[in-house]
C-alpha cells in the first residue's frame, strides 16, 4: 500500500483522484482474491463466488468514484458564482462525507492518514454551518410542485400544522363523530361485564 | 406563509431560479416542465380521492381512470417529445405508480427497439392505439435477475411455423410484471428459444392474452393479480402461467435474432442487445434516484426549517430543528447526494442516447461499458437513495409516519428499485466482472478508454502531496 499522501482536502480535483486510487485498489483486491483462489485450485467459478465479497466492494467504489468525478466535473459547466459557491460548498461536503462513511478503505490503502480522517471531519462541521442558511434554498430549487411532492410537511408555504390537521379530518373513520363499532361492541359489552 | 420559511428564503446566497435552469438542463426546459406541471394540475379531470383514504379496488380504478385520461390529453396537447411525456405522467401519477407505467415505460420502448420494420408496422398502430395495452414478462416466481435460469420455453413447430408458449414448472410461472394481472391483454414473454431440437438462449415473444374485445384470458392462459405488497397499491402486478399457447412465427422480436420459416435460427449480432430495454430502464432509475431523493430531503428540510424543540441556550425560545448539528448533519449530505445524483442521471441519460445511435449505426464496441456503468450505478444510487429517504422520514419524527407526510409512500413506491430490473448485488457484481476485465487488459499493457481508464494509471501514479 501506498505511504499516507498529502491531501488537499479543500480541493476536489485531488479528492477525487482519492476515490480513483481507491477503486483502482480495490479492484486490485478483488482481481488478486481471485487469483488466489485459482492457486487454490478453486474452478474459476468458484474462485469467483469466493471472492463476491470483494467484487461488490470494488464496483461500489468505482460508482461512487463516478459519482464524485461527474459533480467534480458539473461544477466546470456552471458560470454563475453565487451557485458555482454554494455548489462546490454541497459537493465538498458530498466528498467528504463519503471519505468519513467509507474510511476504513482509503486508511487500509494508504490514501489517507488518521490525522487526515480526523481533519476531514471537522471540515465537514464547518461545510454543515456553511450551507445551513442556504438550506432551504437548495430544496426550493428541486422546484417540485406542491401537488407533485402531496406533502404536508414539505409544503412550500411551510403552513404544516393547519395542514395537518385538515388532512386529518378527512380520514373516512372521522366520517361519523360515533364510530359502529361502538354500538356494536363496545356497548354490549359494557353490559355484559 | 410561514414565517420561519419566509425569513429562510431571504437567508439565501444565490439565486434559485439559476440554480433550477442547472437541475433542469436549461431555462427554456425549466419553462416548458412548468408549462406542463400547469396542464396538469389545472385539470379538474385530474382531480382525485386521496389515495390515503381508498380501498387498493378503489386506488387501481382511479389509476386507471387518470391514465386513460392522460392518453387522451397527451394526443390533445400533441405532447410527443419522450421526456416531456415522461415528465407529463410523472406529473398525473404524483408519488404513486401508474397502473400502465410499464406499458408505456417498457412495452412501448420494446417494440420500437426490438421490433423488426415488418413487426412496427403491424404492433406500433395497436399499440399506441391502446388496442394492445401491453406488459413485460420477464421475472418467474422462482428466477429473476439471473435470466439464463428463466424456465418458460418457447419451441418452434416448423410444420405450423408457430412458437409453442409454455410455463413447465410452477417457479417458471411469470410474476411481478407490472400491469399483468388486470390491465394488459398482450405481454412481451421472455423464454428460453428451442428450434430444430436446440436452445438459443433467451429471446422476446409478443404473447396476446386477453381477448381485445372482451378482455377475458384466453385459451392457455392463467392470469391475475398477485395480491397486496409493500406499496404500489396503484398496480396489478400479476401472475402469467402459458398452458402450450401457440403464437405465430411473425410473433417473435426479430430485429436482432431470427427464426426462419424451416426453423433455422439466425443469431443476433451481439448477446447483449436484448438487454437494451434493460440500460434504458437502469439509466432511468439513476434518475428516480435522484428525484427520490429530492423529494424527502425537500420535505425534510422545509419540516425541519418550521419545526421548532427544545433549547440550545436556556431561557431562549426553542430554536429551529434545523439549528441543531445532528439535524444538519442528517440531512445535508443528502441534499448533496440528491445533488449529486441528479448530475449523474443527467450524464447517464446523455451517454445512453449517445451509445444507442452508435449502435443504430452498428458500433456497439460501448455496449459493454455502458451496460457495466448502468448496472453498477443503478445498484448504487438506489441502494444510497433508499436508505436516505428512510433517514429523511425519521428526521421528521413522529409526523414523518403519518402518510400526509407523503415520506412513507415515497419509500415504499422507490424501494423495489434495488430489487427489479436487476437486484442490486448481482448488479454490482456484473459491473465487477466488468472492472476484473479491464483490470487483467490493463495488466497486459492494453491502454484502457472510457470511464474505467483509471486502472491503466492507477499502480504508476499516487496522489501529488499538497501543503495542509
Amino acid at each position: 500500500a501506498a505511504r499516507p499522501t498529502v491531501v488537499d482536502i479543500n480541493d476536489l480535483t485531488s479528492l477525487t483522484e482519492v476515490y480513483k486510487l481507491r477503486a483502482a485498489i480495490l479492484v486490485e483486491l478483488a482481481a488478486k482474491s481471485i487469483q488466489q483462489e485459482l492457486q487454490r485450485r478453486k474452478s474459476q467459478e468458484d474462485a469467483w463466488n469466493n471472492s463476491a465479497i470483494d467484487l461488490v466492494r470494488a464496483s461500489n467504489a468505482h460508482c461512487h468514484y463516478v459519482v464524485v468525478k461527474l459533480f467534480t466535473d458539473k461544477l466546470g459547466e456552471v458560470a454563475d458564482t453565487a451557485v458555482h459557491s454554494v455548489l462546490s460548498t454541497l459537493a465538498l461536503l458530498y466528498t467528504l462525507y463519503g471519505i468519513t462513511k467509507n474510511s476504513g478503505d482509503f486508511l487500509q490503502a494508504g490514501l489517507l492518514s488518521v490525522p487526515q480522517v480526523m481533519q476531514i471531519s471537522s471540515r465537514i462541521k464547518e461545510l454543515l454551518a456553511q450551507l445551513r442558511p442556504n438550506a432551504v434554498a437548495l430544496a426550493d430549487a428541486f422546484d417540485i410542485h406542491d401537488k407533485k411532492l402531496n406533502s404536508v410537511l414539505g409544503r412550500y408555504d411551510g403552513n404544516v400544522y393547519e395542514h395537518m390537521f385538515e388532512w386529518a379530518r378527512k380520514s373516512p373513520l372521522n366520517a361519523t363523530e360515533v364510530h359502529e363499532s361502538f354500538h356494536k361492541y363496545l356497548k354490549p359489552l359494557r353490559s355484559k361485564l | 406563509m410561514n414565517p420561519d420559511i419566509v425569513k429562510e428564503r431571504k437567508n439565501a446566497t444565490f439565486d434559485v431560479e439559476k440554480l433550477t435552469f442547472i437541475l433542469d438542463g436549461g431555462p427554456e426546459k425549466t419553462r416548458r416542465r412548468r408549462e406542463i406541471e400547469s396542464l396538469v394540475f389545472s385539470d379538474p379531470d385530474f382531480k382525485e380521492e386521496d389515495p390515503n383514504f381508498l380501498s387498493r379496488s378503489e386506488r387501481y380504478d382511479q389509476a386507471v381512470r387518470k391514465s386513460a385520461q392522460m392518453i387522451l390529453k397527451l394526443r390533445e396537447y400533441g405532447i410527443a417529445d419522450p421526456e416531456e411525456i415522461y415528465h407529463y405522467k410523472s406529473m398525473v401519477k404524483g408519488n404513486i405508480p401508474e397502473a400502465m407505467g410499464i406499458h408505456f415505460g417498457v412495452f412501448l420502448p420494446t417494440m420500437h427497439s426490438q421490433c423488426d420494420s415488418q413487426q412496427k408496422k403491424k404492433w406500433l398502430p395497436l399499440t399506441e392505439s391502446f388496442q394492445v395495452v401491453g406488459t413485460y414478462a420477464q421475472t418467474e416466481m422462482g428466477h429473476g435477475t439471473h435470466l439464463r435460469g428463466l424456465e418458460t420455453t418457447a419451441t418452434y413447430d416448423p410444420a405450423t411455423q408457430e412458437f409453442v408458449l409454455n410455463s413447465p414448472t410452477v417457479s417458471s410461472i411469470k410474476w411481478w410484471p407490472g400491469g399483468l394481472g388486470k390491465t394488459s391483454n398482450h405481454a412481451i414473454v421472455l423464454a428460453q428459444l428451442y428450434t430444430l431440437g436446440n436452445c438459443h438462449g433467451l429471446h422476446a415473444f409478443i404473447v396476446p392474452i386477453r381477448d381485445m374485445n372482451t378482455h377475458l384470458p384466453l385459451p392457455g392462459i392463467v392470469v391475475g393479480d398477485i395480491g397486496p405488497k409493500f406499496g404500489f397499491n396503484e398496480v396489478d402486478n400479476g401472475f402469467l402461467k402459458l398452458e402450450n399457447v401457440r403464437i405465430p412465427r411473425e410473433n417473435m422480436l426479430m430485429k436482432y435474432a431470427k427464426v426462419e420459416p424451416d426453423g433455422t435460427y439466425v443469431k443476433p449480432p451481439s448477446t447483449k442487445l436484448t438487454y437494451g430495454t434493460m440500460v434504458f430502464i437502469r439509466s432511468m432509475i439513476v434518475a428516480e434516484s435522484a428525484r427520490a431523493l429530492a423529494k424527502s430531503s425537500t420535505i425534510a428540510i422545509r419540516y425541519s426549517a418550521v419545526r421548532h424543540q427544545s433549547e440550545i441556550r436556556p431561557g431562549e425560545p426553542e430554536p429551529q430543528i434545523l439549528d441543531y448539528q445532528t439535524q444538519q448533519y442528517k440531512l445535508f449530505p443528502l441534499l448533496a447526494t440528491a445533488y449529486a445524483f441528479t448530475f449523474v442521471g443527467q450524464y447517464m441519460r446523455q451517454t445512453y442516447h449517445r451509445i444507442t445511435e452508435d449502435i443504430n449505426q452498428g458500433d456497439f464496441s460501448e455496449m459493454p461499458e455502458l451496460h457495466a456503468l448502468s448496472a453498477g450505478l443503478k445498484a448504487f444510487t438506489s441502494w444510497e437513495a433508499t436508505s436516505a429517504i428512510e433517514v429523511c422520514r425519521m428526521s421528521c419524527g413522529g409526523h414523518g409516519y403519518s402518510r400526509s407526510s407523503a415520506l412513507p409512500d415515497i419509500y415504499v413506491e422507490f424501494t423495489p428499485t434495488c430489487t427489479y430490473e436487476g437486484e442490486n448485488t448481482v448488479m454490482m457484481l456484473q459491473t465487477a466482472r466488468y472492472l476484473v476485465k479491464s483490470y487483467k487488459q490493463a495488466k497486459a499493457g492494453q491502454q484502457l478508454s472510457g470511464i474505467v481508464s483509471y486502472l491503466n494509471e492507477a499502480d504508476v501514479r499516487r496522489v501529488q502531496p499538497q501543503p495542509v
